[in-house]
């Protein structure tokens, strides 16, 4: 096992709230101490691309993820779930306990859980059709399409009817899980294949580790 | 409006196809 640098670590403490040791994180998530060490370079770069205080606020997630500053709901509403700690801002923690949701060898159940919240927005337990629609006609508007409301209620229709099975107007979390695994494609977005790799995209964790031989 | 595979879609694909959200954008230069 590597041995603990408690100065390094103090001070990544220090400029970063929230830091956990490498070891910890790894321990609690898919990641190796080695990934966990590559994420933490991502983090810094993400973190301190508008405020350098060590924390990703909304703005700079955003920026992480379209390169620019776009408003977006669905990433609003990732970011919240990312957002653990409900301070309106990610630590390192929070931010490597979320993408360990989208690692390619966390169980199913995991991500179909993160999934339901995802929708799940007022946070009742159940994904209501106003939901649905509120967030559907925002990124519509954001995205520029255009769709009539007798469309938009013809598909919540449509959409209802098929994953509502027990049709009491709302979906829940045994009936989320019956209709993604009928409609696999809605899960792709919950596995990103990058986790598995991100220590040849981020090589230079090396240099800045804080874990002997890992 | 709204052309017919559109309409054929279900609301969460019509979702994830209008945020065109990847949170691969994290790893991307």
């Amino acid at each position: 096992m590597g041995c603990f640098h408690s100065t390094a670590t103090a001070r990544a403490r220090r400029r970063y709230p929230g830091y956990d040791h490498p070891m910890q994180l790894a321990s609690q998530t898919a990641f190796s101490v080695s990934e966990v060490e590559a994420l933490f370079e991502l983090f810094k770069t993400i973190s301190g691309s508008v405020v350098d205080d060590g924390l990703i606020s909304k703005e700079e997630f955003q920026l992480a993820l379209f390169k620019s500053k776009m408003d977006n709901i669905f990433a609003n509403r990732i970011f919240d779930l990312f957002d653990v700690k409900k301070r309106g801002v990610i630590d390192f923690a929070d931010f490597v306990q979320a993408l360990n949701v989208f690692h390619p060898s966390v169980p199913m159940e995991e991500k179909i859980d993160f999934s339901f919240k995802l929708y799940d927005m007022d946070n009742t337990g159940f994904i209501e059709r106003k939901e649905v629609k509120q967030m559907l006609i925002a990124l519509l508007s954001e995205s520029g399409m255009r769709l009539s409301d007798e469309t938009i209620e013809s598909i919540l229709d449509k959409t209802f009817s098929d994953a509502d099975v027990n049709q009491d107007g709302k979906i829940d979390r045994a009936e989320w899980e019956n209709f993604v695994s009928r409609n696999p494609s809605l899960m792709k977005i919950m596995t990103l294949p990058y986790l598995k790799d991100i220590t040849t995209t981020f090589p230079s964790f090396v240099f800045n580790s804080k874990v002997d031989d890992i | 409006p709204g052309d017919k595979s559109t309409r054929q879609m279900n609301a969460f694909q019509l979702i994830g196809m209008a945020s065109s959200l990847d949170l691969s954008g994290f790893f991307e230069e």
